[in-house]
């Protein structure tokens, strides 16, 4: 080798022009499918349309019916284990992905029927202490990513974007139908708009005069167009029409009623938040005022971790939308290389407003997780049979009845909100 | 599974976390 390195003449001589040209067709070919890989296509509308983009092993990867394969993963997890096995399975379980069995309730493994059932399992009482800072974390996790909102676009990783209207729904008047809460319609409530004309105040709680004492629409069910103001667009309808249940929590109404208060004392409470106006709004009707900025946070829940999530402040959900779809992995891995990972999967987009306007809060299902309940929602079914509607189409629901002034679901922070579930 | 979080706030909210950190229930994402 010595030899050869230092005894072997270097000849220079030129590359045939074949070569040349070769090489020049082969960088064109190249920057043309990173153009075609960035190119945005958009429908009748100006909406961008939602496309599985990625290199070709993302493409095998979605070939696969993974929707059918999270419906089974989850049957198979569903199966009730033996009594002698579930300490054992539960424990190589968790020594595998890291769960910590001091902090969860009950302790005795035995009591866990399934892998699914333990994979839904519950923390003991004060195992999460709660900061106070107007912004805690949801779940346990790793906080993937985080940052502002700039051109309504969201970064899933660097250089990756996807649209902020994808991920929450887009306003498409000509499809708006009425969308109404069951419990709304039961209890025959008025839902007239919420706007600037009159408030009252009552124990520091301002509301409208309008949802003290009844607007002046037809009583009757209420229509999305009937709807209190918010920071989202007014609702559309892209799958079947649906009523929202909201399951009223197991309290009296004097105890719904400080709930509701320290929810809205904590919020520094407006029952109208009069968004419209501000200095940027998106298609999906997402609006900020002056002074204020959207941002956005994205945490990742490995298999080992606590899979319930609660909420991350004071704030009242007024609706939300569920985005049927694929069942992608969202490992950072996948994240890294299919765009628009979080606007093709299935996931419930859940739409309000907090102290300082508009917040939402989105889970996203997975392959393994494809199931995600809402503890206040009993309407809502993910990861049902059937072929998923377009990517980008929606089914929404409203809250107002949950809570007569604050015209949506008041949660506290940390408050216990759902979770996902394996399949 | 992934919980993606959209909000406004003053542009003077902070982050308290960093990115790839851990994070558990009610611990302090911002303020």
């Amino acid at each position: 080798l010595i030899n050869a390195w230092t005894e072997t003449p270097t000849k220079w001589y030129p590359l045939p022009l074949a070569v040349g040209a070769l090489l020049l067709v082969a960088m064109q070919y190249r920057k043309k499918v990173k153009r075609a890989s960035k190119e945005v296509h958009v429908d009748e509308d100006g909406m961008e349309v939602i496309r599985l983009k990625g290199p070709w092993h993302v493409h095998v990867i979605g070939a696969l019916p993974l929707r059918y394969i999270s419906r089974l993963w989850g049957h198979v997890n569903s199966l009730e284990l033996p009594v002698w096995f579930r300490p054992i399975g539960f424990r190589l379980y968790a020594v595998a992905f890291g769960c910590n069995l001091d902090e969860i309730e009950p302790s005795d493994l035995r009591a866990y029927r399934s892998l699914g059932d333990f994979f839904y399992r519950k923390l003991k009482p004060g195992a999460r202490p709660v900061d106070d800072a107007i912004l805690v974390s949801p779940a346990d996790g790793r906080m993937l990513h985080f940052g502002t909102i700039e051109d309504l676009h969201i970064e899933q990783v660097k250089g990756i974007t996807y649209s902020l209207d994808a991920l929450l729904g887009v306003e498409h008047p000509k499809s708006r139908i009425s969308v109404h809460s069951t419990l709304a319609h039961e209890h025959n409530r008025d839902m007239s708009v919420v706007d600037d004309r009159e408030f009252a105040n009552v124990n520091g709680i301002d509301y409208s005069l309008d949802q003290l004492i009844g607007g002046s629409s037809t009583p009757g069910t209420p229509t999305s167009e009937d709807m209190p103001a918010s920071p989202v667009a007014t609702p559309l309808k892209f799958g079947a029409q649906i009523d929202a249940s909201v399951v009223e929590p197991e309290r009296s109404i004097q105890e719904t009623l400080v709930h509701d208060a320290s929810v809205a004392l904590e919020m520094g409470f407006k029952a109208s938040v009069p968004l419209t106006g501000g200095k940027r709004r998106s298609t999906s009707g997402t609006s900020v005022k002056p002074g204020n900025a959207l941002y956005f946070s994205v945490i990742y829940l490995a298999p080992g971790d606590y899979h319930r999530f609660h909420s991350p402040t004071a704030w009242v959900v007024e609706k939300r939308r569920h985005f049927v779809g694929e069942l992608y992995s969202v490992s950072p891995y996948m994240a890294k290389r299919l765009e628009n990972l979080f606007v093709l999967n299935e996931r419930v987009a859940l739409l309000g407003r907090w102290r300082h306007g508009f917040f939402s809060m989105i889970p996203v299902g997975a392959t393994n997780v494809g199931s995600i309940k809402i503890n206040f929602d009993q309407a809502l079914s993910t990861n049902v049979r059937g072929r998923p509607p377009p990517p980008g189409t929606y089914t929404e629901a409203v809250y107002a009845a949950a809570s007569p002034i604050l015209n949506g679901q008041p949660l506290t922070a940390a408050q216990e909100m759902g979770g996902f579930c394996l399949g | 599974s992934t919980i993606v979080l959209v909000f406004e706030a003053p542009d003077d909210f902070e982050f308290t976390v960093k990115a790839g950190q851990k994070v558990k229930v009610g611990q302090r994402l911002g303020d």
